[in-house]
């Protein structure tokens, strides 16, 4: 069981790698990645415990195989299958993006807008909010991106959760409960921000 | 001087501390701190040492006084101004979206579609991508938003920094080289879902 604020961390850590190995570098050590990262030595060797011991003496660490780890344990080896509800502009970008879409497997989407349901957009099937159950467990899905007005949020979500959803990437600003076995993910932009903020000199 | 990856980490404490403020929660100490956040106790001291000592001897930290001391660092103590680029799918969401308006105040939007141009969207003016240079100037704007499509990204990057823009929120794939005072902050709305994947089961 690895903590959730590590399991963001092991986030990081994967696209360093995949940074340094876009590079053309083929070993790291935990000296640099500490570095890279501005965390203490302890720290990126405690982290590095999660992913298993595969340093060389000397050597520091395999990145290729660093990253296969990585992957192994957050579960990505292959791009996991989803449904978005809320084909709004918000979930039209996402459905838009082949960055986005790389990642994740979106089979289909749902809408209460009668003119959206029925068609498809950037290939994907809409459907109406009324079909969630039945598609969600004939397909076996798991993963629920939540992109509809804060309002009918939480309504949704019990519907998601009810038919066997077990993680919720929540871009909604509304606060959805999770009960146990199910993950709600709030996704908040305005860090994006507050990270930049902190580069530009005020006005 | 903060490091990068370090300024990431004040973010996730300062969104933990108004967390914590909300419960109801007046004083912290470090060990909670870390324990919350799944550090090490001297990682964490190692970043409270960038928000000045404020603990009070076995009371810990009082919390509204970090929460105003990472605000001045991070330069958010008022909303930043900025502009966005790309009035499209994702920019119009990010201009809906009261959460997102409350930390930036966007002052103008820009875009290429005529259609658009001379509008209002979501209450802020829309002009033509021919503008950016002047109204930047004008109004003294150090922050950018990015959402047009990728192949154009650069090209408008390229006029935003001549124009003074010193911070760029890239949310296109389009890698864009940062001169020396520019800072970009690519968007990877992925990380999110690599996070979640790893609360849920495979299918
Ligand atoms: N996290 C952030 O920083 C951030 C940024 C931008 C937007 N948002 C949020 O994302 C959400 C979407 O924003 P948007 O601009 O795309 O809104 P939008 O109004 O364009 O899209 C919402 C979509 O949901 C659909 N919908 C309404 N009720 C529904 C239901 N019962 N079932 C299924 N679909 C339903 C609508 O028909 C519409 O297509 C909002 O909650 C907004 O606050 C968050
Ligand atoms: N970071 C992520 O995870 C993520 C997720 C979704 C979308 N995206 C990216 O966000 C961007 C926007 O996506 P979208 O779905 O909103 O696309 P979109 O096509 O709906 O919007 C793009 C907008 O840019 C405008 N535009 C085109 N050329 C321009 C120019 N020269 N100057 C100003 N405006 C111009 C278009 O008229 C349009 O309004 C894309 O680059 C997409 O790849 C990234």
């Amino acid at each position: 069981r690895i903590p959730p604020a590590t399991v963001k961390r092991l986030c990081f850590y994967l696209h360093l790698l995949e940074r340094l190995k876009k590079e053309g570098k083929e070993y790291v050590s935990s000296k640099e990645l500490a570095e890279r990262l501005d965390l203490t030595d302890t720290q990126v060797r405690r982290d590095l415990v999660y992913f298993g011991k595969m340093g060389k003496r000397g050597m520091g660490y395999e990145i290729e195989k660093l990253i296969k780890e990585l992957r192994k344990i957050l579960k990505i080896e292959k791009p996991r299958r989803a449904i978005l509800i809320g084909a709004g502009n918000l979930g039209t970008a996402l459905l838009a993006s082949p960055f986005f879409r790389k990642r994740v497997e979106i089979v289909a989407a749902f809408d209460a807008d009668i003119n959206k349901v029925g068609r498809r957009i950037h290939g994907v099937p809409v459907y109406s909010d009324c079909e969630i159950s039945r598609v969600v467990r004939e397909m076996g899905i798991k993963i629920a991106i939540l992109t509809t007005p804060p309002d009918v949020a939480p309504d949704i979500a019990g519907i998601l959760i009810n038919a066997g959803i077990q993680g919720i990437l929540n871009f909604t600003p509304a606060s959805i409960k999770s009960p146990p076995g199910v993950f709600i993910h709030d996704v908040d932009l305005t860090m994006e921000l507050e990270y930049l903020s902190f580069f530009v000199e005020e006005e």
